[in-house]
């Protein structure tokens, strides 16, 4: 998104990440989400929250985001957009 | 992350609340305990899962009100954020456990914009507590993300697609239609007071609560020293000094957690030696209790005991020679406990016991080392190991055992031997012209 600053950026990817829509960055490797992954994990989770799914952070999948919530993630490792890639 | 599919393999679960909430003064520990209770029983409601508070650390479902990291991996993040989260069954000391952020404003009966409900968030954390994972469905409960309150927890019903899911996992519980029509009243209705389950002084009996100066019971058992006295959905209490712990009777299912619901009388319940489980039957099924709370695995046959296929009508330890005696209608078996099998030569005939009238209500040990038959109104005794009851009996239960005043019996007092055979409550004359005295109750 045009008007998504580095904060928003690592917000989203920490989120995605804490929810099962990223595996977590590898703390060894300190490996990078691809671009291909983020924009997967962004549309399952407007999949999931019932937005549309555009695969980028817009103001509304930014505010489900903030939106309170459970701690657990919505998909387990099996269901995760990067795993399915994998397989 | 959410196993593709985990669950309970028992059906009894206890729960128990930890710690609660730091700012109590938006809600109170008796409303926090209330809420969840209610929270559990909507699961309990359509499932074959029961749920019972406990004491100790040994609870199934540990809930706490915990912030920030609290070393198990899903660390709080202050207001907002994430509110709570619950681990899914398995193996682990976690299963089952309950977080809620405690810095976040728990509510009830507030506006969505005034803080976190906590039924609606208790309704899905133990969703995930018995084993179901969030969902996308629009209508669920166990959507992520915080949707507001859910209305009344006493009127509250799952959403079809949250029954459907828990069916999968642990069946549909008796006398709950699956075919029934998604509910759509939820939430419309305002919230009202809560009956809270701990509360006893503030629970008023219900209007079919028996009279315990008029009825017949339906079985009368020495427990840990107490006697209990059953009648319908209710017991009566008298301790070890054999004084009535209230005049009000205490609905059954509140105290011996784990019977069905549905039952509305049991026949028979005893202490059983070596053990000390306690066993109820009703029909042809019985429940064995570690405490009040009931076992794994129950309700039984009879048959395990070797019994007639026609129920029981009394079950009492014999002081004498602790064996287990089973009466129904003009027979009795005598049963051994700790080696669980019935005695050779038996059933034989009641009237072997002399005096002992057919047909009983049921019949207990008592401390006196005597033993007491019960049968409408009225008890008959035997004194330690003989078989036939004493002189001046029967009496009348009422008077005797429940602080009730004089009643219809022209029966002569009971000889005081040096055993005690009335209540010790110590009593005043009655200005109200009730049918009972009032009892000052030191304990």
């Amino acid at each position: 998104a045009p008007s998504l600053t580095d904060e928003q950026l690592d917000t989203g990817v920490d989120w995605l990440s804490k929810f099962g829509y990223l595996p977590p960055p590898d703390p060894v490797t300190g490996q990078l989400q691809t671009k291909e992954a983020l924009t997967k994990a962004i549309k399952a989770m407007q999949k999931f929250g019932g937005l549309e799914e555009t695969g980028v952070l817009d103001e509304e999948t930014l505010g489900l985001m903030k939106t309170p919530r459970c701690s657990l993630p919505d998909l387990s490792e099996s269901e995760s957009p990067l795993t399915r890639r994998r397989r | 992350a959410p196993p593709s599919q985990s669950k309970w393999s028992k059906r009894h679960l206890s729960w128990r609340i930890r710690t609660f909430p730091k700012e109590s003064h938006l809600l109170g520990r008796d409303t926090v305990r209330a809420l969840m209770y209610y929270a559990l029983k909507v699961w309990s409601d359509i499932a074959p899962l029961d749920f019972h508070e406990v004491a100790g650390n040994q609870a199934d479902i540990q809930i706490d009100f915990t912030k920030a990291d609290h070393n198990d991996g899903y660390p709080f993040d202050g207001p907002g954020g994430t509110v709570a989260h619950a681990f899914y069954p398995g193996d682990r000391l976690t299963a089952g456990d309950s977080h809620f952020d405690d810095d976040e404003a728990w509510t009830f009966r507030s506006p969505d914009a005034h803080g976190m409900d906590l039924f609606a968030v208790a309704v899905h954390e133990f969703g995930h507590a018995i084993g179901l994972a969030h969902t996308s469905a629009v209508e669920s409960i166990m959507r992520p993300y915080y949707q507001g309150p859910v209305g009344d927890p006493l009127k509250y019903h799952l959403p079809y697609e949250d029954k459907v899911r828990v069916w999968q996992l642990y069946g549909v519980r008796d006398s709950v239609s699956h075919t029934a029509q998604p509910n759509t009243s939820r939430g419309t209705d305002p919230p009202v007071l809560l009956d809270l389950p701990e509360n006893r002084s503030a629970v008023l009996p219900e209007r079919d609560a028996p009279n315990r100066c008029t009825t017949h019971f339906d079985a009368v058992a020495q427990i840990r020293g107490e006697a209990f006295f059953f009648k319908g959905k209710y017991f009566w209490r008298l301790t070890r000094e054999k004084q009535l712990v209230s005049l009000r009777p205490v609905p059954i299912h509140r105290f011996w957690r784990g019977l069905p619901t549905f039952l509305d009388s049991v026949d028979a319940v005893y202490e059983r030696p070596g053990d000390h489980r306690i066993v109820f039957f009703k029909g042809l099924k019985y429940w064995v209790f570690k405490d009040n709370n009931v076992e794994e695995g129950y309700p039984r046959p009879i048959s395990d005991f070797g019994l007639p296929t026609d129920g029981v009508d009394a079950a009492f330890v014999w002081p004498h020679n602790d064996k287990t005696y089973f009466f129904k209608d003009g027979r009795y078996w005598r049963y051994d406990d700790y080696v669980h099998r019935m005695d050779l030569g038996y059933p034989k005939d009641s009237t072997l016991w002399k005096g002992v009238p057919p047909q009983l209500d049921d019949a207990m040990r008592w401390s006196d080392g005597a033993s007491y038959f019960f049968k409408g109104a009225e008890y008959w005794r035997v004194a330690g190991s003989g078989m036939e009851v004493e002189d001046g009996y029967p009496r009348p239960i009422g008077k005797d055992w429940l602080v009730c005043a004089d009643m219809l019996s022209d029966s002569p007092a009971p000889e005081t031997n040096g055993t005690e055979t009335h209540p010790r409550g110590r009593h005043r004359a009655s200005h109200a012209g009730s049918n009972y005295e009032v009892c000052s109750c030191t304990s």
